[in-house]
């Protein structure tokens, strides 16, 4: 079971806060559980998964990209305000019943996305509980994820340093290796050069004196 | 003996290498790696 | 300002998760505000710094360490809970007022860290909801680190990689430098050595002919 907590700002009531928590199985298209509270009240009920197909039907829109469209409405924190709206109005004596709707804004035109009636909960003590926990988890989870991704940082630069040390080693040793070898090498080869200049002396002194052997 | 002595100094020079035999990787690489030693 | 939010499970109502709102400027030592809720009554209260210092030198502690204990008291979530005890005792009517004490267990001691009164809040709508925002606000900056240690990662991954390559390459160019060097080596020292053989040969006849004349 998924959860996320967010807050919306209802076109009817701008200068208050809401936190609408939706609650779903896998995926969001198989319907899902909606809680709204202001932080002292609260409403809930449910989009089972018919009403997400008849909703799609009705706007004409692949029930595939409806639920995209949902996902980016209830579960993305951080959407610009200027792109989806949520409304709310209160109904019965004491506002026990709630009508929930949400669009969607394209330029100057807004489609409504979906709508629900949302029922009043008497005790509302422990579902606000629950929220605020489920909210709490998230940072454990959120810090349990950064903790690791510090760790594997730390882990990748440790290697990232280790591997330029070792190209820098490997260059170093390519310079000194080409330094080396050319050093024996000249060694080597000066051997033989002056072995040939030996052998081309004694060469000259003996052709001299098979010269003035045979004069 | 001095003879081999004599005959190792007229076909080989100071590192080793023959002055007439054609030398392979390998040999030369024994050379080079032998001159370290005489380093 | 700093904010935290974190749940306690009071020793006299284990059943029930309060949560508990850390409010403080920079140094939890210069004093912090409490804020305690069970998700539908809010209880407040404030420990100022007088009070801290007068707490620790009660329990003759050096203030920095008494401050030290506060900051794992209130700030840090996950501590195993057999470690640090809350208990809170309703006073007054109807709860008016509440009793909220803090402690720490060592073996099979434990003494009091801290306690204070809290007066309720008459209408905690407006306490809860900025708790709840608070958790979100939170929740936002984490995923902003997150995805921040997410990108520092990939560059870090991509880094690693160029320079795992690099070493590669330059392993492969050492190894191709030292063959190409002996092979030209080679061509040069075996034409020295030709040289010698043919130089040798001609001593050979130049020497022969000389004793040949001089016979």
């Amino acid at each position: 079971m998924e959860k996320k907590v967010r807050r919306i700002y209802p076109l009817s009531e701008p200068g208050t806060t809401y936190f609408l928590q939706i609650v779903w199985e896998k995926d969001l298209g198989t319907g899902f559980d909606v809680i709204l509270t202001d932080g002292q009240s609260a409403w809930s009920g449910r989009v089972p998964k018919e009403e997400i197909s008849r909703e799609a039907a009705d706007m004409e829109m692949e029930q595939k990209k409806y639920v995209e469209e949902l996902r980016k409405v209830f579960l993305t924190e951080g959407i610009p305000s200027n792109i989806y709206n949520f409304d709310i109005s209160k109904e019965g004596t004491n506002g026990d019943c709630l009508h929930f709707s949400y669009e969607k804004k394209l330029r100057d035109l807004s489609f409504r996305l979906g709508s629900l009636k949302l029922q009043r909960i008497p005790s509302p003590t422990e579902v606000i509980s629950k929220l605020i926990s489920c909210c709490l988890d998230f940072i454990v989870g959120l810090h349990a994820k950064n903790e690791h991704l510090q760790r594997e940082n730390e882990i990748l630069l440790n290697d990232l340093n280790e591997v330029q040390d070792q190209l820098q080693k490997c260059v170093e040793a390519k310079e000194e290796l080409e330094t080396e070898l050319y050093k024996k090498f000249i060694l080597v080869l000066n051997e033989k050069k002056a072995k040939i200049r030996n052998l081309q002396k004694c060469l000259k002194e003996a052709e001299e004196t098979a010269v003035k052997a045979t004069q | 003996s001095p003879e081999t002595k004599q005959h190792f100094a007229r076909e080989y020079d100071c590192y080793g290498d023959s002055y007439t035999a054609d030398v392979g990787v390998a040999q030369l690489k024994e050379v080079f790696s032998r001159m370290n030693d005489l380093e």
